[in-house]
């Protein structure tokens, strides 16, 4: 463990709960992609399965359980709660993110650290996590204006995996660790974030409304 | 050895 994980993992953390209050509290869920959301419930799902198989652990095993429990929250008040799915923008969220996992799984399918049905659904996951975000990033960019949870929620989200970037860069000084997956995966996923990040610091900078081109 | 590192992280 490390300050660099710490901070990645409760600034994720952090992320989902911005999420969940702006859902509770304006009983809204514009601007929030649940395609988005669906690929996550897919991501925690195929990532934690070793919750039962592996050592419990008192820092790990917690995280797991409330990613798990928050995202599939967050799906059933998106698909199911009457008033929070009447604001859910559908005709916006047109990304066609089947078309993501099917490439994912084939990809982990060659891809793995070990053949085995535990890592190929774990690269699986890494690799989804990469790309999950896209459905949301579109969505923002059709929406004319973006409330600041929702901003705040998206920029959380990709700074928490580049937190993960120096934590496995401390991790391969440290401690000699290497794991290609996770790290090509991770700066994929970073990288998916930049204009995002460009035009999420320049709005809060000039403190105006954040808008994407 | 291959064996795959366990996965310690989130």
């Amino acid at each position: 463990m490390n300050a660099f994980r710490l901070l990645a993992d409760l600034t994720h953390l952090l992320s989902i709960i911005i999420l969940l209050v702006k859902i509770r509290t304006t009983k809204s869920c514009a601007g929030i992609s649940l395609k988005t959301q669906d690929l996550y419930v897919l991501v925690f799902i195929s990532r934690y399965l070793d919750l039962f198989t592996r050592p419990l652990s008192l820092y790990n095993t917690p995280f797991k359980l409330v990613f798990l429990a928050t995202s599939i929250t967050i799906v059933y008040y998106m698909r199911y709660h009457k008033v929070v799915k009447q604001t859910y923008n559908k005709d916006s969220d047109t990304f066609k993110h089947y078309f993501l996992i099917l490439p994912c799984a084939v990809l982990a399918f060659f891809i793995n650290p070990k053949f085995t049905f535990i890592e190929v659904l774990w690269s699986f996951s890494i690799y989804l996590e990469a790309v999950a975000i896209l459905p949301q990033l579109v969505l923002l960019q059709s929406s004319s204006n973006i409330d600041n949870l929702t901003g705040n929620y998206v920029f959380m989200l990709g700074a928490y995996r580049a937190l993960y970037l120096l934590n496995w860069i401390y991790r391969f000084f440290a401690e000699d660790v290497v794991r290609w997956i996770p790290w090509i995966a991770g700066l994929v996923q970073t990288a998916l974030y930049a204009d995002f990040f460009y035009y999420y610091i320049k709005s809060w900078r000039n403190n105006e409304r954040l808008k994407l081109p | 050895s291959n064996q795959p590192l366990p996965h310690d992280e989130l």
